[in-house]
């Protein structure tokens, strides 16, 4: 699975998810990636998510919009609303996997709870930054 | 803080398992990713155009499971899923259950833009990204050896285990056949 999450100087936020799916799945067997509100998300003035990993426990725990409710209806940061939806929902529940979420001031969060998670961002200056664990 | 694109390729399992071949083309392609989608922004571009810019970037490199490189279903074919989505106007679009277009976040984003549905599955979206005009593939160009030898470790394994659960309750069928034990 692939994801991109942008903001563009008219202030407006965007995502994107693409993906194969769980390798030996079944025909016909659908993850989170192409639910809206599960695997992908944005709302100007909040934020932009896109998920990956058991794509079930996206769509049950309807992790993308998650983090953006706990952000307009709590007011948590980025970070804490990123962090508890993959911590203490999505891993308490036993789903592996990670998201990587922008706020409206361009702050980022990228948490996971498996080995690692392929992730990477480019400041407003042009900083490219490329982790994988 | 001051983050315009980030990008994800995926979760990765414990760190040993990435030689430093894989490890070296998947940062030069998710740097590639990056820069695509910069690009866009740099020169006063939209989000969403970034944001289909850097996922198509990965979508054509083998090293991530989307597009070319897609991992195999249990009968051994390739299932695609993708969405878009803009904050400005909520709007949309994801494609589901794909087998020939070349990059589905293309088409979840045809299907947000030029129709009034979200999301679109299977054949149904197939004839509408050909009929708009997207590029489409034969299935054999999502086809990887390092996926395909992926499925085939999968496959041997699903027959042990099948085998050895036969012999199991051939054992116990055998068990309950002979009643004096």
């Amino acid at each position: 699975t692939v994801g991109a999450i942008a903001l563009d100087n008219a202030g407006d936020l965007a995502a994107g998810t693409s993906t194969g799916g769980r390798s030996n799945k079944m025909y016909g067997r659908v993850g989170d990636s192409p639910i809206i509100g599960a695997g992908t998300f944005a709302e100007n003035g909040v934020c932009a998510v896109s998920g990956t990993g058991e794509g079930e426990y996206f769509i049950r725990f309807v992790a993308a919009y998650d983090i953006a409710a706990l952000m307009k209806y709590k007011n948590l940061p980025v970070e804490s609303a990123a962090a508890e939806v993959v911590f203490d929902k999505l891993k308490a529940a036993g789903g592996e996997g990670g998201v990587i979420a922008l706020d409206a001031e361009g702050r980022f969060a990228a948490p996971y709870n498996t080995p690692g998670m392929y992730r990477g961002y480019v400041t407003r200056d042009g900083q490219i930054e490329v982790r994988l664990y | 803080k001051d983050v315009v694109l980030a990008i994800h390729g995926g979760t990765a399992g414990p760190k040993e398992s990435l030689t430093p071949e894989r490890e070296k083309a998947v940062r030069a392609d998710m740097k590639r990713a990056l820069e695509a989608g910069y690009a866009i922004l740099e020169r006063d571009g939209k989000a969403l155009d970034a944001v289909e810019a850097a996922i198509r970037v990965m979508e054509d490199s083998p090293e991530f499971n989307a597009g070319k490189g897609a991992v195999f279903t249990h009968e051994g074919q390739v299932e695609m899923d993708a969405s878009i989505m803009e904050g400005n106007t909520r709007g949309a679009g994801a494609v589901a259950s794909v087998t020939v277009i070349k990059n589905p976040i293309s088409a979840a984003r045809a299907v947000m833009e030029r129709t009034k549905h979200v999301l679109l599955s299977g054949r149904g979206a197939e004839v509408f990204a050909t009929k708009e005009g997207l590029e489409t593939v034969d299935p054999a160009y999502f086809w990887t050896e390092r996926r395909w030898q992926q499925i085939q470790k999968v496959w041997e394994q699903e027959k042990q285990q099948a085998e050895s659960l036969d012999r199991k309750n051939s054992a116990a069928v055998d068990q309950e056949r002979e009643p004096w034990g």
